[in-house]
């Protein structure tokens, strides 16, 4: 998967 | 999402609250003042990062509905007569703003950012917004405290607010262990259990005072 980190969360 | 639903569901309690009441005793301005200025910093990337509808549509209604809280105390009449801005007294902008406005530039220029984009503002503001959010709710507790008696819609709208951030904590244990790719985000984690931790008390009064089946006051 992409890296990804809590800024797609609100 | 159930996270996300308790917080959606805190709102219009608390709209509720406000407009079928008509009145603003016990709340706190300043905690949505705080509120709105989180979402207002966190919420920059509407323009620039598109998540998903859900996420966009989400952070659009976080904004709306806060503004329309912030009016309806502080210009709305009858709402805003109602306030009674010398039980809000927490200096919110001097020990809860500016202590976080530091931190998040202290944050960023530790872990390697400049200030010479609107990417790095961007990333700053966010960092800014997730510490203020932790302490929000510090406002209405003082006020929460000088009642006393806790009226049931309020008392409801804390406990979801409250119940919003400790389900993202299992969101992040969640996310860790089955999502490759997951970045740690240690200021994040820091700030929801510190967040989850100052509701603790107001929880366990909450819990209490709903088993008994009467009335929900705090002690002394």
């Amino acid at each position: 998967g992409k890296d990804q980190d809590a800024k797609d969360e609100l | 999402l159930c996270g996300d639903m308790c917080h959606v569901f805190s709102i219009i309690v608390l709209l509720l609250r406000l407009r079928v009441a008509r009145n603003a005793q016990g709340i706190s301005l300043r905690t949505h003042e705080l509120f709105l200025l989180v979402f207002l910093t966190r919420y920059t990337d509407l323009f620039t990062t598109f998540y998903s509808l859900y996420n966009s549509v989400m952070k659009v209604l976080y904004i709306a509905s806060t503004s329309s809280i912030v009016y309806a105390i502080r210009l709305q009449e009858p709402i805003c007569s109602t306030y009674d801005r010398a039980q809000d007294t927490f200096r919110h902008w001097a020990f809860a703003v500016a202590p976080c406005a530091v931190l998040a530039l202290l944050t960023h220029l530790i872990s390697g950012g400049s200030l010479f984009s609107f990417v790095d503002i961007q990333e700053m503001l966010w960092t800014f917004s997730i510490y203020l959010e932790s302490i929000a709710i510090l406002p209405q507790l003082i006020v929460l405290q000088r009642f006393r008696e806790v009226e049931n819609l309020t008392g409801n709208y804390i406990f979801f607010m409250g119940s919003y951030r400790a389900l993202y904590i299992v969101n992040w244990i969640f996310r860790a262990y089955y999502e490759p790719g997951y970045r740690h985000h240690y200021v994040v984690y820091f700030c929801g259990v510190l967040q989850t931790l100052l509701y603790a008390d107001f929880f366990y009064y909450y819990l209490m005072s709903k088993r008994r089946g009467g009335k929900f006051s705090l002690p002394t």
